[in-house]
């Protein structure tokens, strides 16, 4: 038996948000630490990891560690359901071949079940390597959002540039080039608003705009988010899921040929 | 030019 409970099932909704434009379906594997899902996009070129922890939930219960399918525009149509403020309960037998997904409403006077069925998928695990990383950014999810969609306007690809005086981003296109550069904040009033930066070395990386901007559907779920950058190795755009766990994306640089 | 690596090119499967 598997059955886990979310007070508001608007994070659920933000989560699936988040993941449906680079997964058509994904597996959430379910056991007694909580849900986790790991996917790679249809192109193969980034990779999304989920971690809900099973103290996150209000209520949480995993006899059997179990394997969920499912198809996540098809989640997507289950959740626009519900209400924001409506609890979601997630159930499944063992070995069952369909989920059920119970929205009540806060004051209990409505109640509605929605049964889905379960896919089988092909999983393809990928191992992620333990990495220090020369340069950890942290900014506000909104700013990081709406630089990556201002930039995206101009060129296909955005080169990330950390040094220790900020971060800049640039992009170049047949009309021009742009530079949003940002500092480290030296103080702020909301620690929301801060811009950290933690460099070992100075690194540049290329990234495609397309996946950025796919990454940026999670900035409902965070005031912040973190990009981790290493020399010749994914860049991890990281979003805490305040309570419940995170969400992290990961891509693969554009190399020169 | 620049090319697009498969994120696979850095995690392995396990």
């Amino acid at each position: 038996m598997f059955e886990a409970r979310l007070i508001n099932s608007v994070t659920f909704k933000k989560v699936l948000d988040a993941i449906k434009d680079l997964l058509n379906e994904a597996s959430f594997d379910c056991s007694e630490a909580g849900i986790q899902l790991q996917a790679m996009d249809n192109s193969h070129v980034s990779l999304v990891s989920l971690a809900l922890r099973s103290d996150g939930f209000d209520k949480y219960r995993c006899d059997r560690n179990l394997t969920m399918g499912m198809n996540l525009a098809s989640m997507s149509k289950i959740f626009r359901c519900s209400s924001n403020d409506d609890t979601v309960t997630i159930k499944a037998q063992d070995d069952a071949d369909t989920v059920t997904f119970m929205f009540e409403s806060k004051k209990q006077e409505k109640i509605s079940d929605y049964e889905m069925k379960l896919m089988n998928l092909d999983q393809e695990h990928l191992g992620i390597p333990d990495t220090d990383f020369s340069c950890v950014i942290r900014m506000p999810a909104g700013e990081f959002a709406r630089i990556v969609r201002d930039l995206s306007q101009f060129g296909e690809s955005i080169v990330i540039s950390c040094t220790k005086e900020g971060v800049k981003f640039s992009t170049s296109g047949d009309i021009g080039s742009a530079n949003v550069k940002l500092a480290q904040t030296s103080s702020f009033e909301k620690e929301e608003e801060a811009v950290i930066i933690e460099m070992q070395e100075p690194v540049t990386l290329t990234f495609a705009c397309q996946y950025l901007n796919s990454f940026t559907k999670a900035t409902p779920l965070a005031n912040q988010v973190q990009l981790s950058m290493s020399d010749n190795v994914p860049l991890v755009v990281e979003y805490q899921i305040p309570d419940l766990g995170h969400l992290r994306y990961y891509l693969a640089p554009k190399i020169e040929e | 030019r620049t090319k697009q690596n498969r994120i696979s090119h850095y995690f392995k499967k396990t």
